[in-house]
């Protein structure tokens, strides 16, 4: 079983990236499972077509000791294992908590057994509390960071790393490489290329922004089943091919502010 | 002693526009103190021209009870008083604990007295922890959230204002409007009119997306002193007089995603 987790800035597109990729992977005839960890809580909402309804920690709340596999799993797209942690009410608690409380359930129930891949999908605006528990406690040991070539998401990417090179000693999650998600900056590939490199990592992707993912969301689908035949479709199953055989694992060698500013401010 | 912050998702423009208006504030006269509330801890960037060598959280961690006023408040541009407070490393503890730290040795320190304004600049992509306790522990009257019309950010707007009403039975936080920052989104200002009402409050400011705030940002200064003269620079002036006035404060009624959802398709 391979133990994948995209982390990366909110909004910067981890949700969009891991469901078609995911969708590839299952479509090659993998068996998948994609685990939401963002309060956001739609990560899945483009395989199961509609926001997940019960999220772990909504039937943890509700039924305590009962919870079954069946209430926080659904399938999605192409046999697609869906999870959603979900979290506590904004400004109540911590917005990790049930993540924390997500995993350990999974972990008890024993859902997650046959999978080939497991995909963690982390907010990584604050590398803290729940959001560090897939990289501090194993349960993910290839670690991707989804970025644009913004400073702000490079910024978060850069944070993100400080946390994989924190608990490298202690667990196994590892740097797998950088997939850059264009925002149409000048440069983008290039800067988001020699920033892979100075965190000890690698770009391993450099996915166009694209209208056909767009009109893939507003129908509620990945592109993967909305536009099989697309070039945008072929660039998720690069992804996807990449991450299956990519062993290559570093772990990271963060950068300090000045040098990030200063990056940015080259290719910009 | 008016007691404002400004919430909004990581990365749209509440430091830009907070020194913004605390310079804005400065010039007529009035004293000022911003407090960074922000992982980032560059809040008070453009009023000391540099990132801020001493956090709140740096000085109690060195200094223990030996901390000091002057130690932790800085003095920027025009005499506006700067804080950070400062945060532990990235997937150490709760992000939001440096805000808890710091606003409760401000207090002890009594750092904070003579000032006319006090302005909070919180991350608003999770409301948790020591983020939200400028909203729950009345450090803050009057809420502002910072946001452009894409949907990511709505989504965090909306999610700020969920704490505030959540709250506001027991502090005396509420929602003095929506601080429009362009990211130049199809019919940007009509669709941030809009989110608001659906609020319970108003759109108060519409910002430019302004090259004269990247250009003064690579010298690490605010429009204000930078182009004092320029038309960006009345738009941080007329927002500060309009933060000094505003008494419309409300407690916000949230939505629905499908509600953000809908009105993101209508103006989009
Ligand atoms: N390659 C892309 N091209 C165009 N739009 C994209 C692309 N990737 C993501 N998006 C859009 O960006 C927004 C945020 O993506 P999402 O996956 O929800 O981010 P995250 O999960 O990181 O918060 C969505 O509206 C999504 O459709
Ligand atoms: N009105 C604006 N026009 C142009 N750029 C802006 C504007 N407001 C903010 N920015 C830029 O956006 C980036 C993020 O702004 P910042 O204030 O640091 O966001 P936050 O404090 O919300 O994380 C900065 O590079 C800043 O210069
Ligand atoms: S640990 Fe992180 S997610 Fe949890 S309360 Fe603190 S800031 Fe929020
Ligand atoms: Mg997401
Ligand atoms: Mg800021």
């Amino acid at each position: 079983m391979k133990k994948v987790a995209f982390y990366g800035k909110g909004g910067i597109g981890k949700s969009t990236t891991a469901a078609n990729v995911s969708a590839a992977l299952a479509e090659k005839g993998h068996l998948v499972c994609q685990i939401g960890c963002d309060p956001k809580n739609d990560s899945t909402r483009l395989l199961l077509g509609k926001a997940c309804a019960q999220t772990v920690l909504d039937m943890v709340r509700q039924n305590g000791d009962e919870v079954t596999t069946e209430q926080v799993v659904h399938t999605g797209f192409a046999g697609v294992k869906c999870v959603e942690a979900g979290g506590p009410e904004p400004g109540v608690g911590c917005a990790g908590r049930g993540i924390i409380v997500a995993l350990e359930k999974l972990k008890l129930l024993q859902a997650i057994t046959d999978e080939h891949f497991v995909l963690y999908d982390v907010l990584g605006d604050v590398v803290c509390g729940g959001f560090a528990v897939p990289i501090r406690e194993g349960y993910a040991t290839d670690i991707y960071i989804v970025s644009s070539g913004e400073l702000m998401s490079l910024y978060a990417a850069n944070n993100i790393a400080k946390g994989v090179a924190r608990f490298s000693g202690r667990g196994r999650a590892r740097l797998g490489g950088i997939i850059g998600n264009s925002r149409n900056i000048a440069n983008e590939r290039e800067l988001l290329c020699e920033f892979a490199e100075k965190l000890n990592t690698r770009l391993v992707a450099f996915i166009p922004h694209d209208r056909s993912v767009q009109q893939a969301e507003i129908r509620r689908k990945t592109v993967i089943e909305l536009a099989p035949h697309s070039r945008q479709a072929d660039v998720y199953r690069r992804l996807a091919d990449y991450i299956v055989e990519n062993t290559a694992l570093t772990v990271p060698t963060p950068m300090s502010l000045a040098e990030l500013e200063e990056l940015s401010l080259t290719y910009g």
